[in-house]
């Protein structure tokens, strides 16, 4: 493992499994990516890269683009789940058939722990705010947004969630229930919408409520999986509209110990945004939920 | 005009580490707060 960075954990990424494919510089080279909507970065493994989990993924190499340039900052971020060191450059990122030109990005000359080793993807681009971005890149979209290569300043289909705090996609939840009942968050809570985290996770305590629920029980006791169709969908209650998740979507357990600093947090993440088609509004700070058809 | 971004399903890293047997490895070093991505400075 480098020296420079200890070991970090993965957690976040463990079960995505939707990627998508950038190119960078000219020619282009390809990148398999996270579409993070938790963070604001974009950076992916470089030639300058000696830690183990370059050695299993497509490496940059600015030499072989005529349209890099180089900077002296550096970067290095650290994802909650994994860390990563290196320098910043600019070039021209193709995305969606968009030509994101001088756009900043991270060449990763670090990178943690030998599990990275086995990730499906080579890098990560950002979707969060730029307040939250590392060494103040800018971000993919508002570099995008900023050049007028797009018409509307979101990235997906628009209903109706206020944002609580520009940074990350948070929102606010009424309600959590199960049969109608609060399992969790009965005073409203907060809420990020992650793309880039793949479970439905919240606080200890309120998942043990879950997980203490009567039906959940007997199913465990049983170990019978085939019944899962049977327990009941948990609810969201977002804006006075109910979004239902169904327990084929959340059926895993999740460990961990919260601390977030304002009180109770959920992550929306892949199993939530799963179900809904989710929309990211930077015009109006806003986030939008549609049941996919 | 609409730009789409096709995404592709891949395995994810916990099939990745499962075959490879690393899984429980993974599990045992790496039992942090998923909240951590959002405080960083807290940890």
């Amino acid at each position: 493992a480098p020296t420079l960075i200890d070991e970090q954990p993965l957690e976040n990424y463990l079960d995505v499994e939707y990627f998508g494919t950038i190119g960078i510089g000219t020619p282009a080279q390809d990148f398999t990516v996270i579409f993070d909507t938790g963070s604001s970065n974009l950076w992916v493994p470089s030639v300058y890269c000696s830690s183990l989990a370059c050695t299993n993924h497509n490496l940059f190499n600015p030499q072989d683009s005529s349209t890099y340039q180089s900077t002296s900052g550096t970067l290095s971020i650290t994802y909650g789940t994994g860390s990563m060191t290196g320098i910043l450059g600019y070039d021209t990122v193709q995305v969606g058939g968009i030509s994101d030109t001088n756009q900043i990005f991270g060449l990763s000359e670090t990178e943690p722990g030998s599990f990275l080793y086995y990730a499906p993807f080579d890098g990560i681009l950002g979707l969060a705010y730029p307040s939250i971005s590392s060494s103040g890149a800018t971000p993919v979209f508002d570099n995008i947004w900023d050049q007028g290569l797009v018409s509307q300043d979101l990235f997906s289909v628009y209903l109706s969630c206020k944002l609580v705090a520009v940074g990350y996609w948070q929102i606010s939840v009424d309600s959590i229930t199960m049969n109608g009942e609060a399992i969790a968050c009965a005073e409203g809570c907060q809420a990020i919408v992650d793309t880039g985290t793949s479970l439905l996770t919240g606080p200890t305590s309120p998942i043990a409520n879950i997980q203490s629920d009567r039906s959940q029980r007997e199913l465990r006791r049983r170990g019978d999986c085939s019944a899962i169709s049977s327990l009941p969908d948990i609810v969201f209650t977002i804006n006075g509209i109910q979004y239902p998740v169904p327990p084929s979507a959340y059926i895993l357990q999740v460990r961990g110990a919260w601390t977030p600093e304002s009180g109770e947090l959920w992550i929306l993440g892949d199993v939530f945004i799963r179900q809904y088609f989710t929309v990211f509004d930077r015009a109006n700070n806003q986030v939008g939920l549609a049941p996919v058809a | 005009i609409i730009y789409k971004v096709p995404l592709v399903r891949k395995k994810s890293l916990r099939r990745n580490l499962s075959e490879h047997g690393l899984l429980k490895d993974f599990l045992k070093k790496h039992n942090r707060n998923p909240a951590s991505k959002y405080f960083p400075q807290a940890e």
